[in-house]
C-alpha cells in the first residue's frame, strides 16, 4: 500500500483528441452560439474583441460579467447544451 | 425568459406533432411517453393541445439524427450539442432534432424495458445481484442461448423476477420485417454475416440485419438495437464491451477511467486491449430525453434561451429528479399563448361530465371538528390508498391523511371529501394515482371519476375500462410499474393498461393464485413503502416484494395513532 501511485495515461487509437487551447475553445463557442458573429455584423468589427463577446455571453448565461475566460465561464462552455445559438443570426 | 424576434408563435392552439424515427437507446414506448410528457409540461400551463400524427406533415416533426442530418446545423458526436429545434413556422420551422450520438435515457443511467420473462415488461433494476455478483447492465450469464437478460428487482436470487433485454435475437425495429428477429448467419450481397452490420448503409452508423437467411433474395431487414453494453466512439462503435478485459496487464471486470485524463469510462471490446487496441466509451447516466425534449419543444413553441439558470429554457443541460416548470418558463409561454383557464381540453365523451374548477376548492382543505368523526372509532375504512406520498383513509364522506414515510403521529383530518373533490360521492371504494399523468382515479360502486387538479371527468361506468357487468365495486388498486394498475374486486383482480385505459386480456385472475396468504376478498389493497397491504375488516396483511406475508396487524394501531 505504500507504493507510489503510478500515473497512467494512454493515447487511445481513434480517440478524438481535441487539442484545443482554452482560448480556441472559447472563440469556437462564441462564434457557434452567435456572440462573435452578431457583434461583427453590427459594423463595429474593428472594436470587436473576445472580451466583449465573453461579456455578452456571461450576461446572457447569467454568469459574472468579467469579460475574462475565467474558470466558471470555461466550465460553462464545456457543458452539454442545446444547439440553438444564444444570439440569433 | 426571451422570445424570438417578432414574438414568433403558432397561429393556432391545436398543435400536431409526429415522431419520425426512434433512438436505439430507449424502448419505443418509453420514447413516446417521454415526448408526450414533454409536451404536457407546456400544455399544463397554457391553452395549447398536442395531438400526435402518425403520417403526413405535423407542425412539430420530431426526429433523431447524427452529425450531418439534413439541416445546416450538424451535431457533434457524443456530448456537446444534444439537440436543437426551430421556432414556429412552416417547413423545417417548429421541428425538433435530437443527436443520436448521445446516450438517451431518462437521465439516471441505462433504462431497459424487458420483454417476455415473468416481470410483465417491467424495467430492469440496475444494479441487480445474481449468484453473488452485481450487474449494472444486462447479462447473458446463466444462459446458454446468449440472450441478454436482467432482473427487475434488486436481488434475482430472492425475487426471481426477470425479463429479456433488447436483443436482435428477439426482435428488430424499423426496417420492413415487422420487428422479426435477426437470422444469423445471413447473406448480403453474396457475403455471409454472423452479426449485425453497418455494411450497405449510406449513413454507416446504424447496425442492421436480415430477418431471413438471405437478404439478397428476400429483402427483409430490421435495425438492431444497441446493447446497453455497446460502446460509443473509440474504434469499436456499437460493439459490446468484453468483460473481463486486460489493460496494461491488469484485468478489468467493468468499465474504467484508467488511462484517460478526462475521467470518462471506457471498455475494451476484445479480451485484451494491450494486444488488440479495440475500445470504446461506455454508457454513462445519459441525458434525459424528457428534459431535453421539454426544452426543445419550448423553442418549437416560440421560446428562446433564458438566462435564468434554474429555468428549463436555460441552454445548458442539467438533470433534475422531480421536474417542475420554473416560473420564468411559465411566464414566457403565457406571454405568448396566455394562461390555461379551466379544465384540460379532451375529446367529447357522451357519458362524461366535465366540470370547471371551483374557486372555493383551490385552497387547502380545512379539517372539520375531530369530534365529528373520530378516526379511532372507524372499524372498517371504505378505502385506504397512497396519493402523492400520503396515506389516505376514506370513510363515509371524510378522509384523513398522513405522510407515507413518517410514523403515524402526523395524522391530519378529518376533512370532507366534498370539499377537496366536490364531484365524488360519499363512499369511495378505491382510489389511485396514475404515476405518469398524476391524475387521480376514484371508484365508487360501478362508477369512476378522474381528477386532474380541480377539474374532473366522470362519472363514467367501470364497464368503459372493460370490467364486466358482474363487478359491483372496485375494492382496491395497486400500481404495477408506471403504466399498469391492478384492480381488485371480490376474489379476482384485473390488470388495467393506463395507456389504453382498458383491462388486459388474460384477466381476471384469482387473488389467491398471485398473492398467497392474504384474505381471498380484501376490502382494500394498497402499496406503502415497498410493501403491499391487503386489509379486511380491522386487520391488514403486509406482503413483501417477494410475496411473503411478513406481518398481520390492526389498521388502527399500526397505521393510525389509536
Amino acid at each position: 500500500w505504500s507504493l507510489p501511485l503510478k500515473s497512467l495515461h494512454v493515447i487511445f487509437p481513434g480517440d478524438i483528441i481535441k487539442n484545443m487551447t482554452d482560448m480556441e475553445l472559447a472563440k469556437s463557442y462564441l462564434t457557434k452560439f452567435g456572440y462573435m458573429e452578431n457583434l461583427q455584423r453590427s459594423g463595429f468589427q474593428s472594436i470587436v474583441s473576445t472580451t466583449t463577446a465573453l461579456k455578452k455571453m456571461q450576461q446572457r448565461l447569467g454568469l459574472e460579467e468579467t469579460g475574462q475566460l475565467d474558470p466558471p465561464t470555461l466550465e460553462a462552455m464545456k457543458q452539454p447544451r442545446c444547439g440553438l445559438p444564444d444570439v440569433a443570426n | 425568459y426571451k422570445t424570438f424576434d417578432g414574438d414568433v408563435k403558432w397561429d393556432h392552439n391545436d398543435i400536431t406533432y409526429r415522431i419520425l424515427n426512434y433512438s436505439p437507446d430507449l424502448d419505443i414506448s418509453l420514447t413516446d411517453d417521454a415526448f408526450a410528457r414533454a409536451f404536457k409540461v407546456w400544455s399544463d400551463v397554457t391553452p395549447l393541445t398536442f395531438t400526435r400524427l402518425y403520417e403526413g406533415t405535423a407542425d412539430i416533426m420530431v426526429s433523431f439524427g447524427k452529425g450531418d442530418h439534413g439541416d445546416p446545423y450538424p451535431f457533434d458526436g457524443k456530448d456537446g450539442l444534444l439537440a436543437h429545434a426551430y421556432p414556429p413556422g412552416q417547413g423545417i420551422q417548429g421541428d425538433a432534432h435530437f443527436d443520436d450520438d448521445e446516450n438517451w435515457t431518462l437521465g439516471n443511467g441505462p433504462v431497459s424495458k424487458t420483454r417476455y420473462g415473468n416481470a410483465e415488461g417491467a424495467l430492469c433494476h440496475f444494479p441487480f445481484t445474481f449468484e453473488g455478483k452485481s450487474y449494472t447492465t444486462c447479462t447473458t450469464d446463466g444462459r446458454s442461448d446468449n440472450l441478454p437478460w436482467c432482473a427487475t428487482t434488486a436481488d434475482f436470487g430472492r425475487d426471481k423476477k426477470y425479463g429479456f433485454c433488447p436483443s436482435e435475437l428477439l426482435y428488430t425495429f424499423g426496417g420492413n420485417a415487422d420487428a422479426a428477429p435477426c437470422v444469423f448467419p445471413f447473406v448480403f450481397q453474396g457475403k455471409e454475416y454472423s452479426k449485425c452490420t453497418t455494411e450497405g448503409r449510406q449513413d454507416r452508423n446504424r447496425l442492421w440485419c436480415a430477418t431471413t437467411a438471405n437478404y439478397d433474395d428476400d429483402k427483409k431487414w430490421g435495425l438492431c438495437r444497441d446493447k446497453d453494453t455497446a460502446v460509443s466512439g473509440g474504434n469499436s462503435e456499437g460493439e459490446p464491451c468484453h468483460f473481463p478485459f486486460t489493460f496494461q496487464g491488469q484485468v478489468y471486470d467493468a468499465c474504467t477511467s484508467d488511462g484517460r485524463g478526462d475521467g470518462r469510462l471506457w471498455g475494451a471490446t476484445t479480451a485484451n486491449y494491450d494486444d488488440d487496441k479495440k475500445w470504446g466509451l461506455c454508457r454513462d447516466k445519459g441525458y434525459s430525453l424528457f428534459l431535453v425534449a421539454a426544452h426543445e419543444f419550448g423553442h418549437a413553441l416560440g421560446l428562446d434561451h433564458s438566462n435564468v439558470r434554474q429555468a428549463l429554457m436555460y441552454p445548458m443541460y442539467s438533470y433534475v429528479e422531480n421536474f417542475s416548470l420554473h416560473k420564468d418558463d411559465i411566464a414566457g409561454i403565457q406571454y405568448l399563448y396566455g394562461r390555461r383557464e379551466g379544465p384540460l381540453p379532451t375529446p367529447p365523451r357522451p357519458t362524461t361530465t366535465t366540470a370547471a374548477p371551483r374557486p372555493t376548492t383551490t385552497t387547502a382543505p380545512t379539517p372539520v371538528d375531530p369530534t365529528t368523526k373520530d378516526v379511532c372509532k372507524v372499524n372498517k375504512f371504505d378505502s385506504i390508498t397512497v396519493i402523492k406520498n400520503y396515506l389516505y383513509f376514506f370513510s363515509d364522506g371524510y378522509y384523513w391523511t398522513r405522510s407515507s414515510r413518517a410514523q403515524n403521529g402526523d395524522l391530519k383530518g378529518p376533512f370532507r371529501v366534498s370539499q377537496r373533490w366536490p364531484a365524488l360521492p360519499t363512499v369511495i371504494d378505491a382510489a389511485f394515482e396514475d404515476l405518469v399523468t398524476r391524475k387521480l382515479y376514484f371508484f365508487s360502486g360501478r362508477q369512476f371519476w378522474v381528477y386532474t387538479g380541480q377539474s374532473f371527468l366522470g362519472p363514467r361506468s367501470i364497464e368503459k375500462l372493460g370490467l364486466p357487468a358482474s363487478v359491483r365495486t372496485v375494492e382496491g388498486a395497486l400500481q404495477r410499474g408506471r403504466t399498469k394498475v391492478l384492480l381488485f374486486s371480490g376474489e379476482k383482480y384485473w390488470r388495467l393498461d393506463m395507456k389504453t385505459q382498458t383491462v388486459e386480456r388474460g384477466y381476471p385472475r384469482y387473488i389467491h393464485t398471485a398473492f398467497g396468504g392474504v384474505p381471498s376478498e380484501p376490502h382494500d389493497v394498497f402499496q406503502l413503502n415497498g410493501y403491499t397491504y391487503f386489509s379486511w375488516d380491522r386487520f391488514y396483511w403486509r406482503m413483501t416484494p417477494s410475496k411473503q406475508v411478513d406481518r398481520v396487524g390492526y389498521v388502527k394501531y399500526d397505521l393510525l395513532p389509536c
